[in-house]
C-alpha cells in the first residue's frame, strides 16, 4: 500500500 | 427533458440523521468542486494498435487518473474522517467503477466511441486488437448508452461517483466492529448526504413524482452494471498481466493486487 498510503496521507497542493 | 412548468416537491425529504450536517445543494456544490481536471494521455499513439500497445497505453492513462482520484476521494465530504484502513478499502474496492464511470461520462455525447482522454478516443471495433476487451467495451458503451438515453446531469454523475466510493463496503448501522460503532455509523451518514444530493438533484428536473421515484430508481440500478463490468475488466486485467502481455506497476499495481486471488 505504499503509494496509496502516501497519496492519502500527504496534503494537497 | 421536459421544461419546468411546475415546482413539484423532491420526491424525499433530506433525512433527519443528517440534520445539521450539510445541505444537499452544498453538498453537491462541495462534491463539483472535488471533480478531478482532464487530463491527456500525452503520448504518440501508433496506429493501428497491437494488442500490447493499446494495453501499455490504456494502463498507462489509468495510473495517472488513480492518482487523480486518490486527491478527488478526499474532496469527498466525511470520506477523510474515516479511518484510513477504511479509505484504503473503499478506493481499492470501487477504484475500476470509479474509473469506467468517468469514461461513461466523457463518452455519453460521443455514441458508438469510448473517450478514454481527448487524446486517447477509441471505437468498439479498435478493441479486437486486444484478446477478450470487445466483451467489455460492448459492456461500456451500452452503459455509455443507457445514461444517454436517460440523459444524465453532471450533478447526478458526480453523485453516482460519490456513491460507488461510499459503498464499497457495506455499512451497518447495527453492526459492531472491533473499533466500535462510530465508524460505521459515519460512513452510513455519508452515504445517506450522498443519497439526499441525488435526490435533490434529481427534483431540480421538473419531474413528477412518479418520474422523480424511476428516475432515481433507473439510476441506482446501473450501479450494478459498473460493478460487474468494473470485475470483468480486474480480471481481464490481471490476465494480461499474468500474460506478460502489459507490464503493471506503481499504484495500477497495487490496486490491482488487492482484487486479485494473489492479494494477501
Amino acid at each position: 500500500n505504499t503509494k496509496l498510503l502516501q497519496l492519502l496521507t500527504t496534503k494537497p497542493e | 427533458l421536459p421544461p419546468m412548468e411546475l415546482s413539484l416537491p423532491p420526491l424525499v425529504q433530506p433525512s433527519q440523521s443528517n440534520q445539521p450536517f450539510m445541505s444537499p445543494e452544498e453538498f453537491i456544490s462541495r462534491i463539483m468542486e472535488a471533480e478531478p481536471p482532464e487530463i491527456y494521455l500525452m503520448e504518440d499513439l501508433k496506429k493501428p494498435f497491437t494488442q500490447a500497445s493499446m494495453m501499455m497505453s490504456l494502463t498507462n492513462l489509468a495510473d495517472k487518473e488513480l492518482v487523480l482520484m486518490i486527491s478527488w476521494a478526499k474532496k469527498i465530504p466525511g470520506f477523510v474522517e474515516l479511518s484510513l484502513a477504511d479509505q484504503i478499502h473503499l478506493l481499492k474496492c470501487c477504484w475500476l467503477e470509479i474509473l469506467m464511470l468517468g469514461l461513461m461520462w466523457r463518452s455519453v455525447d460521443h455514441p458508438g466511441k469510448l473517450i478514454f482522454s481527448p487524446d486517447f478516443k477509441l471505437s468498439r471495433e479498435e478493441g479486437q486488437c486486444v484478446e477478450g476487451i470487445m466483451e467489455i467495451f460492448d459492456m461500456l458503451l451500452a452503459a455509455t448508452s443507457r445514461f444517454r438515453e436517460l440523459k444524465l446531469q453532471r450533478e447526478e454523475y458526480v453523485c453516482l461517483k460519490a456513491m460507488i466510493l461510499l459503498n464499497s463496503i457495506l455499512c451497518n448501522d447495527n453492526c459492531s466492529t472491533a473499533a466500535g460503532l462510530p465508524k460505521k455509523n459515519k460512513l452510513c451518514k455519508n452515504l445517506d448526504s450522498v443519497i439526499d444530493a441525488l435526490v435533490w438533484a434529481i427534483s431540480k428536473l421538473g419531474l413528477s413524482t412518479q418520474q422523480q421515484t424511476l428516475r432515481l430508481g433507473h439510476l441506482t440500478m446501473l450501479l450494478s452494471h459498473i460493478r460487474h463490468v468494473s470485475n470483468k475488466g480486474m480480471d481481464h486485467l490481471s490476465t494480461m498481466k499474468k500474460k506478460n502481455v502489459v507490464l503493471v506497476y506503481n499504484l495500477l499495481l497495487e490496486m490491482l493486487d488487492a482484487n486479485t486471488s494473489s492479494s494477501s
